[in-house]
Protein backbone atom coordinates (compact mmCIF):
# COMPACT_ATOMS: atom_id res chain seq x y z
CA UNK A 1 0.00 0.00 0.00
CA UNK A 2 1.29 3.32 -0.93
CA UNK A 3 0.40 6.46 1.00
CA UNK A 4 0.04 9.94 -1.49
CA UNK A 5 2.06 12.80 -0.24
CA UNK A 6 0.99 16.07 -0.47
CA UNK A 7 2.06 19.44 -2.10
CA UNK A 8 2.35 20.71 1.95
CA UNK A 9 4.36 18.59 2.74
CA UNK A 10 7.21 19.63 0.99
CA UNK A 11 6.31 23.44 0.10
CA UNK A 12 5.62 26.21 2.78
CA UNK A 13 2.95 28.90 2.32
CA UNK A 14 4.95 32.06 1.64
CA UNK B 1 -5.95 49.26 -14.91
CA UNK B 2 -4.55 46.45 -17.19
CA UNK B 3 -4.03 45.97 -20.25
CA UNK B 4 -2.28 42.98 -21.97
CA UNK B 5 -2.24 42.50 -25.50
CA UNK B 6 -0.86 39.37 -26.70
CA UNK B 7 -0.27 38.72 -30.78
CA UNK B 8 -0.43 35.02 -30.49
CA UNK B 9 -4.12 34.73 -28.63
CA UNK B 10 -3.96 30.73 -29.61
CA UNK B 11 -1.36 30.46 -26.85
CA UNK B 12 -3.67 31.52 -24.04
CA UNK B 13 -6.16 28.92 -25.34
CA UNK B 14 -3.52 26.31 -24.95
CA UNK B 15 -2.63 27.21 -21.44
CA UNK B 16 -6.32 27.03 -20.44
CA UNK B 17 -6.49 23.42 -21.68
CA UNK B 18 -3.54 22.68 -20.23
CA UNK B 19 -4.56 23.57 -16.62
CA UNK B 20 -8.30 23.55 -16.60
CA UNK B 21 -8.42 19.70 -16.05
CA UNK B 22 -6.58 20.07 -13.05
CA UNK B 23 -7.99 23.39 -11.30
CA UNK B 24 -10.78 24.68 -11.37
CA UNK B 25 -10.72 28.26 -9.80
CA UNK B 26 -7.39 30.30 -9.59
CA UNK B 27 -5.99 33.45 -9.32
CA UNK B 28 -3.97 35.29 -11.95
CA UNK B 29 -1.65 37.32 -10.65
CA UNK B 30 -0.49 40.53 -12.66
CA UNK B 31 2.79 42.47 -11.98
CA UNK B 32 5.39 44.27 -13.55
CA UNK B 33 7.15 40.50 -14.48
CA UNK B 34 4.28 39.24 -15.96
CA UNK B 35 1.08 37.21 -15.95
CA UNK B 36 1.41 34.31 -13.37
CA UNK B 37 -0.59 31.74 -11.92
CA UNK B 38 -0.09 29.04 -8.94
CA UNK B 39 -2.88 26.52 -8.08
CA UNK B 40 -3.07 23.48 -6.69
CA UNK B 41 -5.94 20.71 -7.52
CA UNK B 42 -8.36 20.15 -5.06
CA UNK B 43 -6.69 17.43 -3.47
CA UNK B 44 -3.42 19.10 -2.69
CA UNK B 45 -1.65 16.59 -4.60
CA UNK B 46 0.04 18.47 -7.58
CA UNK B 47 0.70 22.71 -8.08
CA UNK B 48 0.73 24.28 -11.37
CA UNK B 49 2.95 27.02 -12.00
CA UNK B 50 2.40 29.70 -14.58
CA UNK B 51 4.38 32.29 -16.14
CA UNK B 52 4.05 34.67 -19.10
CA UNK B 53 6.68 37.25 -18.91
CA UNK B 54 5.46 40.70 -19.41
CA UNK B 55 8.34 40.83 -22.90
CA UNK B 56 6.25 38.19 -24.48
CA UNK B 57 3.20 40.75 -24.95
CA UNK B 58 3.18 42.99 -27.77
CA UNK B 59 1.76 45.34 -25.01
CA UNK B 60 1.62 45.17 -21.58
CA UNK B 61 -0.04 47.56 -19.32
CA UNK B 62 -0.11 46.67 -15.13
CA UNK B 63 -0.29 49.68 -13.28
CA UNK B 64 -0.16 48.11 -10.05
CA UNK B 65 -0.23 44.40 -8.79
CA UNK B 66 -3.34 42.60 -9.15
CA UNK B 67 -5.50 39.30 -8.67
CA UNK B 68 -7.88 38.51 -10.55
CA UNK B 69 -9.72 35.10 -9.28
CA UNK B 70 -11.71 33.35 -12.16
CA UNK B 71 -13.16 30.31 -12.88
CA UNK B 72 -11.07 28.27 -15.53
CA UNK B 73 -13.97 26.12 -17.55
CA UNK B 74 -15.67 29.94 -17.89
CA UNK B 75 -12.36 31.62 -19.14
CA UNK B 76 -11.94 28.58 -21.41
CA UNK B 77 -15.57 29.17 -22.82
CA UNK B 78 -14.44 32.93 -23.10
CA UNK B 79 -11.42 31.83 -25.17
CA UNK B 80 -13.09 29.06 -27.09
CA UNK B 81 -15.01 32.34 -29.08
CA UNK B 82 -11.58 33.57 -30.48
CA UNK B 83 -10.59 32.80 -33.87
CA UNK B 84 -6.85 31.07 -33.55
CA UNK B 85 -5.74 33.63 -35.37
CA UNK B 86 -6.52 36.24 -33.30
CA UNK B 87 -4.98 39.01 -31.23
CA UNK B 88 -5.94 38.57 -27.64
CA UNK B 89 -6.21 41.45 -25.57
CA UNK B 90 -6.76 41.33 -21.85
CA UNK B 91 -8.38 44.13 -19.96
CA UNK B 92 -9.23 45.43 -16.21
CA UNK B 93 -9.97 48.30 -14.55
CA UNK B 94 -8.53 48.61 -11.10
CA UNK B 95 -11.11 47.70 -8.48
CA UNK B 96 -13.31 46.09 -11.08
CA UNK B 97 -15.10 42.69 -10.46
CA UNK B 98 -14.82 41.87 -14.04
CA UNK B 99 -11.92 41.13 -16.76
CA UNK B 100 -12.77 41.21 -20.52
CA UNK B 101 -11.07 39.72 -23.65
CA UNK B 102 -10.62 41.49 -26.84
CA UNK B 103 -10.31 39.49 -29.58
CA UNK B 104 -9.01 40.72 -33.21
CA UNK B 105 -9.06 39.10 -35.95
CA UNK B 106 -5.43 39.35 -38.08
CA UNK B 107 -7.20 41.78 -40.91
CA UNK B 108 -8.65 43.94 -37.89
CA UNK B 109 -12.11 43.46 -39.65
CA UNK B 110 -13.80 41.55 -36.67
CA UNK B 111 -13.65 42.58 -33.47
CA UNK B 112 -15.29 41.11 -30.39
CA UNK B 113 -15.35 41.62 -26.30
CA UNK B 114 -16.31 39.32 -23.47
CA UNK B 115 -16.11 40.65 -20.42
CA UNK B 116 -16.15 37.80 -17.52
CA UNK B 117 -17.15 38.24 -13.71
CA UNK B 118 -14.39 37.70 -11.84
CA UNK B 119 -14.38 35.76 -7.99
CA UNK B 120 -12.94 36.01 -4.49
CA UNK B 121 -10.68 32.52 -4.21
CA UNK B 122 -8.98 32.14 -1.04
CA UNK B 123 -5.59 30.24 -2.02
CA UNK B 124 -2.42 29.46 -0.37
CA UNK B 125 0.17 30.77 -2.29
CA UNK B 126 3.48 28.30 -1.90
CA UNK B 127 7.24 28.93 -1.54
CA UNK B 128 8.66 26.49 -3.83
CA UNK B 129 12.49 26.66 -2.98
CA UNK B 130 15.42 26.29 -5.06
CA UNK B 131 16.42 23.11 -5.66
CA UNK B 132 19.64 20.47 -7.01
CA UNK B 133 17.63 17.30 -8.46
CA UNK B 134 18.97 14.07 -8.48
CA UNK B 135 17.93 13.33 -12.35
CA UNK B 136 16.71 15.48 -15.06
CA UNK B 137 15.35 14.33 -18.09
CA UNK B 138 14.61 16.31 -21.10
CA UNK B 139 12.51 14.62 -23.85
CA UNK B 140 10.47 14.75 -26.47
CA UNK B 141 7.04 15.99 -25.01
CA UNK B 142 4.84 13.87 -27.61
CA UNK B 143 7.02 10.78 -26.29
CA UNK B 144 6.05 11.33 -22.90
CA UNK B 145 2.27 11.79 -23.33
CA UNK B 146 2.48 8.30 -25.31
CA UNK B 147 4.22 6.42 -21.99
CA UNK B 148 1.61 7.76 -19.81
CA UNK B 149 -1.24 6.95 -21.91
CA UNK B 150 0.37 3.70 -22.34
CA UNK B 151 0.97 3.30 -19.20
CA UNK B 152 -2.29 4.13 -17.73
CA UNK B 153 -4.17 1.53 -19.58
CA UNK B 154 -2.07 -0.96 -17.36
CA UNK B 155 -1.71 0.87 -14.18
CA UNK B 156 -2.79 2.93 -11.75
CA UNK B 157 0.91 4.71 -10.87
CA UNK B 158 4.03 4.90 -12.48
CA UNK B 159 7.75 4.31 -11.20
CA UNK B 160 10.16 6.46 -12.56
CA UNK B 161 13.84 5.20 -12.04
CA UNK B 162 16.93 7.07 -13.06
CA UNK B 163 20.14 4.46 -12.95
CA UNK B 164 23.22 4.52 -15.40
CA UNK B 165 21.34 2.66 -17.58
CA UNK B 166 18.50 5.14 -18.69
CA UNK B 167 15.08 6.02 -17.16
CA UNK B 168 12.42 3.32 -16.69
CA UNK B 169 8.57 4.17 -16.38
CA UNK B 170 6.91 1.30 -14.95
CA UNK B 171 3.53 -0.09 -13.97
CA UNK B 172 1.77 -3.11 -12.79
CA UNK B 173 -1.76 -3.76 -12.90
CA UNK B 174 -4.76 -6.32 -12.90
CA UNK B 175 -3.87 -7.24 -16.38
CA UNK B 176 -0.05 -7.63 -16.27
CA UNK B 177 2.72 -5.05 -15.85
CA UNK B 178 4.85 -2.67 -18.31
CA UNK B 179 8.26 -1.16 -18.76
CA UNK B 180 10.00 1.24 -20.62
CA UNK B 181 12.92 2.40 -21.04
CA UNK B 182 14.84 5.21 -22.41
CA UNK B 183 18.55 5.65 -23.28
CA UNK B 184 19.94 9.03 -23.67
CA UNK B 185 19.68 9.83 -27.52
CA UNK B 186 21.12 12.88 -28.91
CA UNK B 187 21.95 11.57 -32.68
CA UNK B 188 18.67 12.76 -33.81
CA UNK B 189 18.50 15.04 -36.91
CA UNK B 190 16.46 17.87 -35.08
CA UNK B 191 17.80 18.92 -31.03
CA UNK B 192 13.91 18.57 -30.05
CA UNK B 193 13.99 14.84 -30.58
CA UNK B 194 16.63 14.55 -28.84
CA UNK B 195 16.16 12.32 -25.35
CA UNK B 196 19.10 14.08 -22.51
CA UNK B 197 19.22 12.37 -19.26
CA UNK B 198 21.30 14.39 -16.53
CA UNK B 199 22.10 12.17 -13.44
CA UNK B 200 24.22 13.26 -9.90
CA UNK B 201 22.78 10.18 -8.17
CA UNK B 202 19.91 6.97 -9.01
CA UNK B 203 16.82 8.06 -8.03
CA UNK B 204 13.46 6.18 -8.22
CA UNK B 205 9.91 7.39 -7.24
CA UNK B 206 6.05 6.15 -7.81
CA UNK B 207 3.60 8.97 -9.16
CA UNK B 208 -0.24 8.26 -9.71
CA UNK B 209 -0.68 7.94 -13.51
CA UNK B 210 -3.92 10.62 -13.43
CA UNK B 211 -1.82 13.54 -12.38
CA UNK B 212 0.54 12.72 -14.87
CA UNK B 213 -1.40 12.56 -17.98
CA UNK B 214 -3.12 15.54 -16.56
CA UNK B 215 -0.06 17.43 -16.89
CA UNK B 216 0.60 16.21 -20.84
CA UNK B 217 -2.66 18.62 -21.53
CA UNK B 218 0.16 21.06 -21.94
CA UNK B 219 2.07 19.23 -24.64
CA UNK B 220 0.75 21.22 -27.49
CA UNK B 221 2.44 23.96 -25.69
CA UNK B 222 6.22 22.72 -26.44
CA UNK B 223 8.08 20.26 -28.45
CA UNK B 224 9.72 19.27 -25.35
CA UNK B 225 9.05 17.84 -21.79
CA UNK B 226 11.45 18.68 -18.83
CA UNK B 227 11.37 16.31 -16.13
CA UNK B 228 12.93 16.88 -12.47
CA UNK B 229 13.06 14.31 -10.01
CA UNK B 230 14.65 13.96 -6.24
CA UNK B 231 13.77 12.03 -3.43
CA UNK B 232 13.30 14.43 -1.50
CA UNK B 233 10.62 16.61 -3.51
CA UNK B 234 7.71 16.61 -5.71
CA UNK B 235 8.79 15.68 -9.29
CA UNK B 236 8.52 19.05 -11.81
CA UNK B 237 7.10 18.17 -15.15
CA UNK B 238 7.74 21.72 -17.20
CA UNK B 239 6.48 22.76 -20.59
CA UNK B 240 8.67 26.03 -21.70
CA UNK B 241 6.54 28.67 -23.35
CA UNK B 242 7.80 29.94 -26.41
CA UNK B 243 9.32 33.10 -25.56
CA UNK B 244 7.20 33.86 -22.93
CA UNK B 245 7.65 31.54 -19.98
CA UNK B 246 7.11 28.26 -18.76
CA UNK B 247 4.05 25.72 -17.21
CA UNK B 248 5.29 23.57 -14.74
CA UNK B 249 3.82 20.90 -13.12
CA UNK B 250 4.75 19.37 -9.10
CA UNK B 251 3.64 16.19 -8.19
CA UNK B 252 3.57 14.84 -4.74
CA UNK B 253 5.10 11.36 -4.90
CA UNK B 254 3.85 8.00 -3.33
CA UNK B 255 5.64 6.29 -0.93
CA UNK B 256 5.47 2.57 1.00
CA UNK B 257 3.76 3.11 4.08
Amino acid sequence: PCLQRKIMDYFKED
Amino acid sequence: MLELRLVQGSLLKKVLDAIKELVKDANFDCSTTGFSLQAMDSSHVALVSLLLRAEGFEHYRCDRNLSMGMNLDNMAKMLKCSGNDDIITIKADDGSDSVTFMFESPTQDKISDFEMKLMDIDSEHLGIPEAEYHAIIRMPSAEFAKICRDLASIGDTVVISVSKEGVKFSTRGDIGAANVVLRQNTTVDKPEEATIIEMNEPVSLTFALRYMNSFTKATPLSNIVTISLSSELPVVVEYKIAEMGYIRFYLAPKIEE
